[in-house]
């Protein structure tokens, strides 16, 4: 269901070359529910971008649904992502002008659903994450958490078969880290493909895969 | 060192009163380690941003350093929080467009240290968190755990007494995050107050003192 064979992501920064990742490959098959670890810097946020199909590799190729996204259009690509695929960014990425249910309706929005539904799909979403008295609020008027948990609800909203989380729980106390997880496993179950970048031993024990990183490279890969 | 007395925060957004802390008393002593603890949306961020100068209370007394900091003038209060106070943004809070180098010398270029030095003592900080081979880099050419860093070396650039960190090890592996805490600790020994927001018990398992909030009120304070 997506793919990356010999994928390498060089960052020039000015004068330097930064090497985010090294000659990647990875298969990721239907259903799987894998963990992705790794030291601060090894490249796993790079990796999962370019898995999605919001960061473009520097060589080798990317598939994702079956099709080589370096020979589909810009509009192919961004249609494919919206309709399939959900990312939870690791810095939660949400605009700070809307509210949690604007926000949260986006997806929604772009794949043309209309009004009514849009509303009722984001505020049952919203009301999943523990955000349901929260929904008319902007982002600078919510705490940490609470922003990590909006940026999941508008990542599940439009039920992407494919999810990526990049460190979904890491603002979150155990407590509601744990409803998140429960979250996450209950679509698992339901059949979706679920990659989560964690650094949370807990979260990776939930996992049916586990794939490490060092340096740019995968060093481990649990497999089945 | 540092004191709430019966401090309450209330926010209005828009029609709706939200009451982030609700008659908060405590008291920080010199030399302390402590960790705050309590579920997401509990007032963790409100609390300390108080303590630390940063935002005011709706009502209640704040003392910092002795000081009523609500009889002090804007300035002042500038003056003692860059002097004696360190703080470790949840959200960071780099400068997007000045380099970590730059982000660091930022604490020391207000306290009006000169150039020379300030790069020097800046450029060790980096060092110390692991970042000397990205101190060129902006902090969109950073990983979410980097970002943290840089966040944590600026705070501690000045060599403040009062260090505030929320929630500073969220986005790191647990070997980075370990490291860091045992910078913390390190700087405890030497005498410095450490408050810590974190969900992570390790953090809160090297505390001298821990206490809970929810639904912003403290339910919990183990003292001394
Ligand atoms: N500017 C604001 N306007 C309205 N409500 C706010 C504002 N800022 C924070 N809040 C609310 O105040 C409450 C406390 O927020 P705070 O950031 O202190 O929580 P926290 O304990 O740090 O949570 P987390 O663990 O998720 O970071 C939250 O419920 C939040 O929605
Ligand atoms: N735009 C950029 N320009 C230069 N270097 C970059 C850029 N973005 C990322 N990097 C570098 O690429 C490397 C990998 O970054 P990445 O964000 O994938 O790490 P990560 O494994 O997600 O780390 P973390 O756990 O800290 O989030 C890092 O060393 C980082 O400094
Ligand atoms: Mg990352
Ligand atoms: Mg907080």
């Amino acid at each position: 269901v997506a793919c990356l064979e010999h994928v390498t992501k060089v960052y020039s920064t000015g004068s330097v070359a930064v090497t985010a990742l090294e000659d990647v490959s990875v298969e990721i098959r239907a259903g799987e529910f894998i963990a992705i670890t790794g030291p601060s810097g090894s490249g796993k946020s790079t990796m999962m971008h370019i898995l999605g199909c919001l960061d473009r590799a520097t060589s080798g190729r990317v598939i994702l649904e079956g099709r080589d996204i370096s020979e589909v259009t810009a509009n192919e690509r961004a249609r494919i992502r919206n309709a399939r695929v959900g990312f939870v960014f690791q810095a939660f990425n949400l605009l700070s002008r809307f509210t949690v249910q604007q926000n949260v309706e986006l997806p929604l929005m772009y794949a043309g659903v209309g009004r009514r539904e849009r509303w009722e799909r984001a505020r049952r979403m919203i009301e999943v994450v523990g955000l349901g008295d929260r929904a008319d609020h902007l982002p600078q008027q919510l705490s940490g958490g609470q922003r990590q948990r909006a940026a999941i609800a508008r990542a599940l909203v439009n039920d992407p078969a494919l999810i990526f989380a990049d460190e979904p729980t890491g603002n979150l106390d155990t407590k509601t880290g744990g409803q998140i997880l429960d979250l996450f496993s209950e679509l698992h179950k339901q059949g979706r493909t679920i990659v989560i970048v964690t650094h949370d031993a807990e979260v990776a024990a939930r996992a049916t895969r586990r794939i490490a990183l060092r340096d740019g490279r995968i060093i481990r890969d649990s497999g089945w």
